[in-house]
């Protein structure tokens, strides 16, 4: 890794940036780093593509971390996933099997502004920084600004509202990158992950309704298997269920999207904690929390390997 | 300071309305203080039940802790001084780094 490098602390965008330079340089067998775009304030927008290089056909999984900015802790895991990747690919058969069979598409930090302004200005900063010139307020929710049931319930059209989901549907340039890079490859993508923070949960279609996937009984099941994964590490319990009935209901999301465009499995994971701490996660449990998400992940990637 | 000490003085404090009508006067003065909501993301969920976390500010703080003890709405305190939680995050990355 990168040379005093540690995944127990939280990075600044600059050093997590550096240390995806350094890794795609280091890497070259396994990790490929690129941009799909701008963000509102012109930073890039970097991918790593994870996963042994191959002529042959495979499927991705899609992995995006900090959509808000003040969740910490989603970066940190997304970090500690590529390291664990790249520590474990050749003693443990799970990881080999994974990175032989299938792409990881991570992307470490997804509202990259927002991200820079939480370590400058605001710790608390949960939007986007997009400006609209018709009111004072910035920002748009950049899980509320998806092309799926946009702005009903659980979302609101005032500007100021920390739910705010934007003038029209993809508005925020990071969104639109994102759902562009995904359209195109949504035949490969099996899976799409996002990182938040705090409730302890892991969750999945639908936000916007109360309503049953059709492919209910794989998705549950994979779901329960991974909070068991989970809970085996340090006896920590997630819940876990549709987004609507087991946190709200909410219009506009990633996951949703993601499903609705025909990706099987999409989950929203809900980190820790449940309140103590909340968005303050002390470095210290930074390694306790990304190890034993990093079971629940792997539980479902091996799920997706098997035939539901 | 952190920030320029935005913080000093700030709290986060935990609600869980026992009743509608507790929700209400809840989602009223979050509106009226303008409060940073930490759980759940918008004001529109709370309701009886519901788990809420807010970040107060300092100089809002004494007032609207008067209201909710005016109220009657039982409140725990999770963060006294969120300057003081981020100062003390950082003090014990520079001992790490140290280490």
């Amino acid at each position: 890794s990168l040379p005093g490098y540690s995944y127990e602390v939280y990075h600044s965008l600059e050093e997590i940036q550096n240390w995806m330079h350094y890794l795609n340089k280091t890497h070259p067998g396994l990790i490929h780093m690129f941009s799909i775009g701008k963000s509102y304030e012109g930073r890039s927008l970097f991918i790593l593509k994870l996963g042994r290089r191959s002529r042959a056909y495979k499927r991705a999984v899609w992995i995006d971390c900090g959509i808000h900015a003040r969740e910490w802790i989603g970066p940190a895991f997304c970090q500690w996933f590529v390291k664990e990747a790249l520590q474990t690919y050749r003693s443990d058969p799970a990881m080999r099997k994974m990175l032989n069979h299938l792409y990881f598409y991570i992307m470490p930090v997804f509202n990259v502004d927002g991200y820079h302004f939480s370590w400058t200005n605001d710790r608390f900063w949960r939007k986007t920084r997009s400006r609209n010139s018709r009111f004072r307020c910035r920002g748009v929710d950049a899980n509320r600004n998806w092309k799926v049931n946009w702005c009903d319930e659980g979302a609101s059209f005032h500007p100021c509202d920390d739910t705010y989901c934007g003038p029209f549907p993809e508005s925020e340039p990071e969104v639109k990158a994102v759902a562009h890079f995904l359209r195109k490859r949504r035949k490969h993508i099996r899976a799409y992950l996002s990182f938040h923070a705090y409730a302890q949960m892991l969750l999945y279609p639908y936000s916007y309704k109360y309503a049953k996937i059709p492919n209910f009984s794989c998705v549950e099941s994979a779901a329960y298997n991974a909070v068991i994964a989970l809970h085996s590490a340090y006896g920590v319990r997630y819940r876990h269920g549709p987004a609507s009935s087991t946190l709200y209901v909410s219009s506009g999301s990633s996951m949703d999207w993601a499903y609705k465009n025909g990706i099987p499995y999409a989950f929203a994971f809900e980190l820790r904690d449940t309140g103590h701490f909340g968005f303050l996660l002390p470095e210290s449990l930074i390694k306790p929390t990304c190890t034993e998400t990093m079971l629940a992940v792997k539980n479902i990637t091996m799920h997706l390997l098997k035939k539901c | 300071y952190l920030y320029n000490n935005r913080y000093a003085g700030d709290k986060v404090i935990r609600l869980v309305p026992e009743t509608e009508g507790e929700a209400h006067v809840l989602k009223n003065i979050c509106h009226q203080f303008k409060v940073d909501l930490w759980q759940p993301s918008s004001i529109s969920y709370v309701s009886e039940g519901t788990v809420t976390d807010v970040h107060i500010p300092q100089n809002g703080s004494q007032i609207l802790l008067a209201f909710l003890q005016q109220a009657n709405i039982q409140y725990t305190v999770l963060i006294a001084d969120l300057q003081k939680a981020l100062e003390k995050g950082n003090s014990l990355r520079a001992q790490r780094n140290r280490r």
